[in-house]
């Protein structure tokens, strides 16, 4: 996945994602493509979950996933979750869950619990740094003010570390892919740099929704495992998705 | 570039989405939260049941490859149902739910569930 949190020239905030999934769940020959991203895009929609007829959030999802990866709180907040890999990965906590042990959370209920509770952006933010979670992950937050946006890196336990948007000090955007950000990304699986190469070309200046759906368009940031692209601009409640292919050349990943 | 990555310049002027990259837009869906946790899913997986049986099967034949007795998925479909209860409100019933309309076995609901936290290692 790669998912970003960016500030414009004007105080407006944009939040973008592609959604990767897939690696190595079977590689369909004939379509040179993975198996699962092929059958995640025809599950894959927008949701308005609504209570009393109103807006409480939106999400983009794959039916039949009642959990979220994608979502804003309308004129609140924006969230996006990437897969945090690590030995100490998900399958402790759900070993943990099936021997009685259950006080964490499966981490994609965070996100729809946070969606469907949290009011505000430090509200989000305080939930998602320090829930107890059955997985490690990354979690991209953007909220509706001038610098509130960050990417919260997550063991099952703890907040290991927050990177926060400082324009004062030229941070206008936060981008995280599937690594930590104080470590090099794998050298056969190096989407960030790309990505940021093309967000420092686009300069704050000319940053928008249309600008950020290029630099996820552009290879290898896309992949044979996008399988949906979604943008959300938090002031005019923008939320758009769009389902993506990657054509050969393309890297797998 | 035509060896991996295939990195290549950045991409301007792709918006509005069109051409190979892009497979089409995203259909929009209500899901109303006053509804019963069981029935709120209704309308949608009523709409994409045969996607989301393709999909659980496509996971089931993966998983047959590696356990061709077929020993995994039934130990899928006997011991991840039972889970489905252990989970919050409105989780359990919403999964239930989907179980119910789409026809897939409750187990395997949860399976695609879990998938995310599965795969982190």
């Amino acid at each position: 996945c790669t998912s970003l949190v960016a500030e414009d020239n004007a105080g407006r905030l944009y939040h973008a994602r592609n959604l990767d999934f897939g690696l190595f769940l079977g590689w369909d020959v004939k379509n040179e493509s993975w198996k699962i991203p092929e059958y995640l895009r025809p599950l894959t929609v927008n949701l308005n979950f609504q209570r009393n007829n109103k807006t409480v959030f939106k999400s983009t999802n794959f039916a039949g996933y009642v959990g979220m990866l994608t979502g804003m709180r309308p004129g609140t907040f924006t969230l996006t979750m990437n897969e945090r890999f690590s030995i100490d990965g998900g399958y402790i906590g759900i070993i943990e869950w099936i021997l009685g042990k259950r006080d964490g959370i499966w981490m994609s209920f965070l996100t729809r619990s946070v969606l469907e509770n949290a009011t505000s952006y430090a509200q989000a933010k305080d939930q998602l740094a320090k829930t107890k979670m059955l997985a490690p992950a990354y979690y991209i937050l953007g909220g509706n003010q001038s610098g509130e946006g960050c990417v919260i890196t997550r063991s099952r336990t703890a907040a290991l570390d927050i990177w926060e948007l400082d324009i004062k000090h030229g941070i206008w955007y936060v981008l995280e892919t599937n690594y930590d950000r104080w470590k090099d990304p794998l050298f056969l699986d190096n989407r960030r740099i790309p990505a940021m190469k093309c967000m420092n070309q686009t300069t704050q200046a000319n940053i928008s929704v249309e600008t950020i759906y290029d630099v996820l368009s552009t290879k290898p940031v896309l992949n044979k495992l996008t399988t949906y692209t979604t943008l959300m601009e938090i002031s005019e409640g923008t939320f758009e998705s769009y389902l993506r292919d990657c054509p050969n050349p393309c890297m797998p990943w | 570039q035509f060896v991996p990555p295939y990195t290549e310049d950045c991409r301007r002027g792709t918006y509005p989405p069109s051409g190979p990259t892009f497979k089409g837009i995203v259909p929009w869906y209500k899901i109303n939260l006053d509804l019963a946790p069981r029935v709120r899913w209704n309308q949608l997986i009523n709409d994409k049941k045969v996607e989301l049986t393709s999909l659980i099967q496509v996971i089931k034949n993966l998983a047959n490859d590696f356990f061709p007795s077929g020993k995994l998925i039934e130990i899928v479909d006997k011991s991840l149902a039972p889970l489905v209860d252990t989970l919050p409100s409105p989780f359990n019933e919403e999964l239930k739910g989907i179980a119910d309309v789409s026809g897939v076995p409750l187990g395997e609901v949860m399976l695609f569930n879990i998938f995310y936290e599965v795969f982190t290692v």
